[in-house]
């Protein structure tokens, strides 16, 4: 792999990565859409269920594509990923694959808020934050303090705040008065994590 | 949770580099004694690493002969003391009681502290050096071994660990207004002062001997075992077979079929591979 090609590592490879993975969601049917959303919210709450189908799925994609059917909401979403002869389709594994990979980085609480947010219109709000802060935060080695604009806040910016909670488990520093975000380098992997789930989550959820 | 704020405060006085990895869950907080093995699998990002798994192993039960491991080393006890005042103010000191020198509770005016007891346990570099030189891996291979190099997982073990000496509890307040703050004995009552607020608790006890952080190192095996003291990302926990590049970025290679499978995807990114 030509590591130069791939990616370089700041927002702009990011985005790109993260692009390359939930390009062919945006192309999904609408019902198959909501349909893997559901499942998804329901694997969120259910961790075993959520290892068992990263760890199936990627068996699939590193051993020719067969795979053997699961049970609850990983069987769920995997029915959507075979075809009838069981093997994987590509397109809808890989970013299934890379989407479980992301949530997989983040805490339970993280996982468990992200469920509840499929269910409002709260991701793509979050998906901006988060875009806001990883954009302003360039060079993410070294420490910065990053001001959150308040027109991507909620009417409730405090402890409370799902948002607020999402980030801070990804080991950043907020602030309430001026609404702020103290960046940490070790911040970097959940917080980058947190946006591709997001924005994959969001690729899923439009309503186009 | 109550639970991680404990841990993220004990580890912001402890450990500025960064270098402790926080227990996320007290459900956890057992599974990452000192010689526990753990595994993490390959990131299918360039942009975030795998969590550490537990596999339920001591490196006792990989090597040969199967003896109980050499107690680690308590390298420092710590108090940290929570002060919290009327204004819902919360601050953590840290008090050091290395060699007799033990610090009380931080006092602020106009509050109550508390306190809770931890302590760093390491394994000591000439322990690994000694059990390297004496202990050989065990023959045939532990099956969960074969499961993680069958699915190309790495294999790490805890060299050090942030442990509570004595049972904790917690408690975690917030206001109507949002402001929250997390609390250990003594200072729960503060609440009464706070005129005209709900308030909500949160109550967790930590039980003593409990992990709040640990650290790792790198197992290398293949065809006899090593631990690397100091992250190298390019090392593999087992040789990867049929492969003249075997040291290379495991990360590229776990990427490879990912990667190719996007390559269809996305033309835009023009992805190539010399595989």
């Amino acid at each position: 792999v030509h590591e130069e090609q791939v990616t370089t590592e700041d927002f702009q490879g990011l985005r790109a990565e993260v692009k390359a993975g939930s390009a062919e969601l945006r192309h999904l049917e609408m019902e198959l859409r909501e349909q893997l959303l559901r499942d998804i919210g329901r694997l969120l709450h259910d961790q075993p269920s959520m290892e068992a189908l990263e760890a199936s799925l990627e068996q699939g994609l590193c051993r020719g594509g067969q795979v053997e059917p699961l049970d609850g909401p990983a069987g769920s979403i995997l029915e959507c990923l075979v075809l009838p002869s069981g093997e994987l389709v590509l397109e809808l594994a890989v970013p299934v694959f890379y989407l479980l990979g992301a949530l997989a980085v983040l805490s339970e609480t993280q996982q468990k808020l992200l469920a509840e947010a499929l269910e409002t219109t709260m991701l793509l709000k979050q998906l901006e934050l988060v875009e806001h802060i990883l954009e302003q935060s360039t060079p993410w080695q070294e420490p910065s303090s990053v001001s959150l604009p308040l027109s991507l806040l909620g009417n409730s910016w405090d402890e409370e705040d799902p948002t607020w909670v999402l980030l801070e488990e990804c080991g950043l520093t907020l602030r309430v008065d001026t609404p702020q975000v103290h960046w940490e380098p070790k911040s970097q992997g959940p917080t980058c994590a947190l946006y591709a789930s997001l924005a994959l989550l969001s690729s899923l959820s439009q309503k186009s | 949770s109550a639970f991680e704020e404990v841990v993220k405060s004990a580890i912001k006085e402890l450990d500025c580099r960064g270098e402790l990895i926080p227990v996320d869950s007290l459900r956890n907080s057992t599974s990452f004694r000192p010689y526990s093995l753990l595994s993490r699998k390959l990131s299918s990002s360039w942009f975030w690493k795998s969590r550490y798994k537990c596999v339920n192993l001591s490196i006792k039960d990989i090597l040969d002969p199967n003896a109980p491991e050499p107690e680690p080393e308590c390298c420092g006890r710590f108090q940290i003391s929570d002060a919290v005042d009327g204004n819902v103010q919360g601050r953590v000191a840290l008090a050091s009681m290395d060699q007799g020198k033990m610090a009380g509770a931080v006092a602020v005016s106009g509050s109550r502290s508390a306190s809770m007891n931890v302590c760093i346990l390491r394994v000591a570099q000439s322990t690994w050096e000694v059990m390297q030189q004496e202990r050989h891996l065990q023959q045939p291979e532990h099956k969960i071994l074969q499961q993680l190099r069958s699915r190309g997982d790495d294999v790490f073990v805890v060299t050090e660990v942030l442990q509570t000496q004595e049972e904790v509890q917690v408690t975690r307040t917030h206001d109507r207004e949002g402001s929250g703050q997390f609390a250990l004995p003594g200072v729960i009552c503060l609440q009464g002062e706070s005129e005209g607020r709900l308030s909500r608790k949160k109550m967790v006890t930590i039980p003593a001997g409990s992990i709040l952080a640990f650290r790792v190192a790198q197992l290398l095996i293949d065809p006899t075992w090593d631990i690397l003291l100091f992250p190298d990302d390019k090392k593999r926990t087992f040789e990867l077979p049929s492969s003249s590049h075997r040291r290379e970025d495991g990360q590229k290679r776990h990427a490879f079929s990912l990667l190719t499978a996007l390559q269809s995807m996305c033309a835009p990114l023009k992805l190539l591979t010399d595989a």
